[in-house]
């Protein structure tokens, strides 16, 4: 699975994800890439895109509940995604990046790696694995 | 006006004996992918935009689970899915058992800007595609050697596999050189040997 999310210079966010699913998955079977509030979100607030066990991500709506906490609880960007990661997925195995509108990126995984990359404007980059 | 930002990602779970010339190969696409996108942050190109463009880079290169080099079905056949959602407005757009079409996330694209449905799959998403002249390739374009291989090795060890990279040759990651029937996580524990 790969994801991108993005906040512009106008403070507008989005995301998008995309896969190719499970290996050795059954013909028909739909993940969480496509499932608007659990594998993608985006609103005024914040966009995430989520990848792992899909099934996890479908049940927890993981990427719709960032958003949320951030809406309800008043949770910064970072602490919502590592509440949601901490507290939404049970057993489940998945990973997440996020930015919000205030020009913040964040990222939360309970697997052992995450391939990802993030920059900001102020000259912030990385790129990691583990 | 804030700064802009952007996090890209390639999937999570990531073999733990992922050889490194391979881990540097997935780094150098990251990179690749960020620049692109930060390139058309500069040229105020709008975030859903920029979501697009960054997600194609990555259905396009083989390293990652999605467009070429996705994970296989059982029957050894690419079947992807992929979503997009602008939070201006909360528009969204969502395909599903897509087969032919070489980037995904631009048929979810589409189907946010130009359907007036959210979402769209399997033989409506193909019809779709070629009414907006969405590009359509062979399903062999998505199918890699390696991912053929790592389809075997599921099906060997009879689990489904999630965003998980085996090394394709596992004698030079995994001391065991006898069979070991005992399985950990669906897998041969060989894969897990070095640990």
């Amino acid at each position: 699975t790969v994801g991108c999310v993005v906040v512009d210079a106008q403070g507008r966010c989005a995301a998008a994800t995309s896969t190719g699913g499970l290996m050795n998955k059954m013909c028909g079977r739909i993940g969480d890439s496509p499932l608007i509030g659990a594998g993608t979100y985006a609103c005024g607030l914040c966009g995430v895109s989520c990848t792992g066990e899909g099934e996890a991500i479908i049940r927890g709506t993981l990427a719709r509940d960032v958003a949320a906490v951030m809406e309800y609880k008043g949770l910064g960007l970072q602490a919502a995604v590592d509440f949601v990661v901490k507290e939404r997925l049970d057993e489940g195995k998945a990973g997440m990046i996020a930015v919000s509108r205030n020009g913040e990126v964040g990222c939360g995984f309970n697997t052992n790696g995450m391939f990802r990359g993030f920059a900001t404007e102020d000259g912030f980059v990385e790129v990691g694995i583990w | 006006m804030v700064g802009w930002a952007i996090a890209v990602h390639g999937g999570a779970g990531v073999d733990p004996n992922l050889p490194h010339h391979r881990q540097e190969e997935a780094k150098q696409v990251l990179a690749r992918c960020l620049n692109m996108g930060i390139s058309a942050l500069r040229s105020s190109l709008p975030a859903v935009d920029v979501v697009e463009l960054v997600v194609r880079e990555l259905e396009s290169d083989p390293v990652f689970n999605s467009g070429r080099g996705s994970a296989l079905t059982e029957k050894g056949t690419a079947e992807m899915e992929a979503s997009i959602m602008d939070g201006v407005g909360r528009r969204c757009g969502a395909v599903s058992g897509v087969t032919t079409v070489k980037n995904p996330i631009s048929l979810a694209r589409l189907v946010m800007d130009k359907s007036p449905h959210s979402y769209l799959a399997f033989a409506g998403a193909e019809e779709f595609a070629r009414l907006h002249g969405a590009e359509v390739v062979d399903n062999d374009y998505f199918i890699t050697e390696d991912n053929k291989g790592m389809l075997k090795l599921a099906k060997e060890a009879n689990t489904i596999m999630f965003d998980y990279r085996i090394p394709t040759v596992l004698s030079d990651t995994c001391g065991a050189s006898v069979e070991n029937p005992l399985q950990m996580n669906g897998l041969p524990i060989s894969v897990y040997a070095p640990e």
